[in-house]
C-alpha cells in the first residue's frame, strides 16, 4: 500500500505514526502528542492531545482497540483532522476547543492492528504470547480490572475474547489506564469507538443493574443517535450494554464508569453486517461525518452538565 | 509467516429462534472453526440473537446442512471473504 496518509483511506500504523507527527507540526498550538507506552512489540502507544490548556476538562477517546475494525482508527483520524481544520471556523468546534481538551488515543492495539495489515486481516487480539499456550493475544477489551471475578470471562488463551493472565495484564492496557489515572481530575467523559453493528452503548457491561446515573446517560444517547441520524438517516440503537447486546466483563467502559467518569460511551460504528469489518474506503467518510455530530453533541453535553 | 488468506471463507448470519437452535450454533463451534464477528464469541450466543459468524469454505457445507435439517433461519452474508477484502480498497490514492 503505497501512498500518502488520506482521511478518505485506511491507512497502515507507518501511515498513522507519520500522520501524528504531521498534525502536531501543522497546529502546534492546538496539537501535542504524547508517547504513554509501548506495546508488548515495543510499538509507541500515541495521544494526541487537542486543546490548549492543561487545566481544563477534557474527553477522553479510544479507537482500535480491536485489530479488524478498522473503521474505528479511521474516525479518530478525522476527528482530530475536523477538530484542528474547524477551529476558528465552525462556532461549535471553536467553542468546544476553547474550553476543553480532547485526548485522542488514535490506535489502541497497535500490535494487532500492523498484524490485521500483515497477516491476518481478521485478527482481533493483542499480540502477547501466553504462558503455557501456543495461543496469542489478549482481548483487551477484557483486560480492565473491572468486575474481574463477578462473572469470569473466559481463560482460554485460544479464545478471541481472551482476558489474560490477570486484570492490566497487558501493557497496553496499563498504558491508557495509568494515563486516565493520572488525568482523571479533568477527564469527564470517556468515549471507545468499534464496529460494527450500529449502537451507541454505555454502562453497565457486567451486570444488567443500572449505573445511578442512567437517565441521563440514556437521553444523551437517544439523542447522539437522533443527531447521528439526521445526516445520511443511518439508524443506531442505543442503551446499556448489558441488556442491548449481552453481558462483558473487564470491558474500558465499565471501567471508566467506576473509576468515577460518569459518561462513559461505546459506539459500534457501520455497518450493521452487510459488509462488517470489511467496511469499504467508500464508506469511511460518510460514517465519520455523521459520527462526528454525535461525537459533537456528546462534547457539548459535556461542557455545559459536568462540573 | 505467510499471511493468511480468506479464499471463499464465508459469513453466515444465523437468527436462533429459540435456545435449543441457540444451542445447535454452540455445538457448532464445537466442531468447526467458527469466527464470531457478532457476538464476540460463542458462550454469548443466545436466543433470538442475530448471530453472524465466519467460517472456511471447506467446513461451510457441513454447516449449512445442520442450519438446513435444523430448519433454522440464515443467509450468507459474503460469499468469498477474500473478495471483500480486496474490494474495501475502493477509494482511489490521492
Amino acid at each position: 500500500i503505497s501512498g500518502r496518509h488520506s482521511y478518505a483511506k485506511y491507512n497502515n500504523w507507518d501511515k498513522i505514526v507519520a500522520w501524528t507527527e504531521k498534525m502536531v507540526n501543522k497546529c502546534p498550538e492546538m496539537v501535542s502528542r504524547i508517547k504513554i507506552g509501548s506495546t508488548v512489540e515495543d510499538n509507541p502507544l500515541y495521544v494526541l492531545k487537542i486543546g490548549k490548556d492543561e487545566r481544563r476538562k477534557a474527553i477522553f477517546m479510544d479507537c482500535g482497540i480491536h485489530a479488524r475494525e478498522w473503521i474505528s482508527p479511521a474516525f479518530c483520524q478525522w476527528f482530530v483532522y475536523q477538530a484542528t481544520k474547524s477551529y476558528g471556523k465552525n462556532k461549535i468546534m471553536t467553542k468546544l476547543l476553547d474550553r476543553m481538551n480532547f485526548y485522542v488515543l488514535p490506535v489502541f492495539n497497535v500490535d494487532g492492528y500492523i498484524w490485521s495489515w500483515t497477516q491476518n486481516r481478521m485478527w482481533r487480539k493483542n499480540r502477547s504470547k501466553n504462558k503455557n499456550s501456543s495461543c496469542i493475544g489478549t482481548d483487551l477489551n477484557r483486560n480492565f480490572d473491572v468486575s474481574w471475578n463477578s462473572s469470569p470471562g473466559t481463560n482460554n488463551p485460544c479464545s478471541d475474547i481472551y482476558r489474560g493472565p490477570a486484570p492490566e495484564s497487558e501493557k497496553e492496557t496499563k498504558a491508557v489506564t495509568d494515563f486516565i489515572r493520572r488525568h482523571l481530575k479533568s477527564i469527564k467523559a470517556y468515549i471507545t469507538f468499534h464496529s460494527y453493528s450500529q449502537m451507541l452503548l454505555f454502562p453497565y457491561g457486567y451486570t444488567t443493574k443500572l449505573p445511578p446515573n442512567y437517565e441521563d446517560l440514556n437521553k444523551v444517547a437517544k439523542i447522539g443517535t437522533d443527531v447521528i441520524s439526521t445526516r445520511y438517516e443511518t439508524r443506531y440503537i442505543y442503551g446499556p450494554i448489558a441488556s442491548k447486546i449481552y453481558p462483558t466483563t473487564g470491558s474500558s467502559l465499565d471501567w471508566a464508569y467506576d473509576l468515577g467518569i460518569k459518561h462513559t460511551f461505546a459506539f459500534e460504528l457501520r455497518d450493521k453486517g452487510k459488509f462488517g469489518f470489511l467496511l469499504p474506503e467508500s464508506l469511511i467518510k460518510p460514517t465519520c461525518k455523521e459520527t462526528m455530530l454525535a461525537v459533537k453533541f456528546i462534547a457539548k453535553y459535556i461542557l455545559k452538565h459536568t462540573s | 509467516v505467510v499471511p493468511v488468506f480468506f479464499d471463499r471463507d464465508k459469513v453466515f448470519r444465523v437468527k436462533p429462534q429459540d435456545e435449543k437452535q441457540a444451542n445447535i450454533i454452540k455445538d457448532l463451534a464445537k466442531t468447526n472453526e467458527l469466527d464470531f464477528w457478532y457476538p464476540d464469541a460463542t458462550h454469548h450466543v443466545a436466543a433470538n440473537m442475530t448471530v453472524d459468524f465466519r467460517i472456511s469454505e471447506k467446513e461451510s457445507k457441513s454447516v449449512q446442512s445442520v442450519l438446513d435439517q435444523n430448519k433454522m433461519h440464515y443467509e450468507i452474508l459474503i460469499h468469498d471473504l477474500q473478495e471483500e477484502i480486496e474490494k474495501q480498497f475502493d477509494v482511489e490514492e490521492d
